[in-house]
């Protein structure tokens, strides 16, 4: 089963 | 202050209507190269970026940055007073409250006027990388979004792998599975027919389906759409719109087994 990632994980605060 | 007018309140309403049902409250961010937007969906998994440039507006003024908080279905029901060919003006002082969208009939002397209260809305920013995508896909929005919906009815999840063959979109669910496979297509008679597939490196990735299914409906904005993937990192769907400007949305893939 494959986990969905979040969005945040990838783009960090500006 | 504000000042932005739009020769079409079609525009808005349809950049609007395609974001609604992802993001609730956001902010506008005006300075003098534009409107932004940038929202996250609730479970962190989308995200939203829109940009219209100052040039898509005529006349544009904007003195100074201002973050307009609006709650998207209070903008919906305002913008449905509206008719698509209607001459749009959006207006807001430099500390506001409120903001007022005007609009006019292009051929009669009717003009309307509608004030939305602002909301504080704390929203972080996040930064989006530049990045040099592994594949990205030109295709018909049309034939994406029927993509999307056929699959939808299988599976929760899409893969989309991108080879020098050309792209496949698969789906394994409970009453079997399904794959749909394009193959680059120049129509020199229909280019909003074309597909086009620049490949630097084979890439394959799996997407919630209802995420994408959610992106589609900014179809109407454009023919044609950009898909951008490369392995590891979120999805970039995009929808081009005039004067520079755009509606982009990112998905998260699902990793691991």
């Amino acid at each position: 089963q494959k986990k969905q990632q979040s969005i945040s994980s990838f783009f960090a605060p500006k | 202050m504000l000042e932005a007018r739009l020769e079409q309140a079609e525009l808005l309403k349809k950049v609007v209507d395609a974001i609604k049902d992802l993001v609730q409250d956001c902010n506008f961010d005006c300075n003098d190269s534009g409107v932004a937007l940038q929202a996250m969906d609730n479970s962190h998994v989308a995200l939203v970026s829109m940009m219209l440039k100052s040039e898509a507006f005529s006349p544009f003024r904007c003195d100074r940055n201002i973050a307009l908080g609006i709650n998207l279905s209070s903008l919906t029901k305002v913008l449905r007073c509206a008719q698509n060919n209607d001459i749009l003006t959006v207006k807001a002082e430099d500390a506001p409250d409120v903001v007022n969208l005007m609009f006019e009939s292009s051929d009669s002397d009717r003009l309307s006027e509608y004030d939305i209260k602002l909301m504080d809305i704390d929203q972080e920013h996040l930064g989006i990388p530049e990045t040099e995508y592994a594949a990205t896909v030109t295709m018909p929005s049309p034939e994406f979004q029927r993509i999307c919906r056929d699959l939808s009815a299988l599976s929760e999840s899409v893969s989309i792998e991108c080879t020098k063959e050309g792209v496949k979109f698969a789906c394994n669910g409970d009453i079997g599975s399904g794959a749909v496979t394009l193959r680059s297509h120049s129509d020199v008679e229909n280019p909003d027919q074309n597909i086009k597939i620049d490949l630097t490196e084979p890439v394959a990735l799996t997407f919630s389906l209802k995420y994408l299914s959610n992106f589609c409906k900014a179809s109407g904005l454009a023919k044609s759409v950009n898909i951008c993937l490369s392995n590891e990192v979120p999805l970039l769907v995009e929808y081009g719109l005039a004067a520079n400007s755009y509606l982009r949305f990112y998905l998260a893939p699902k990793i691991g087994d």
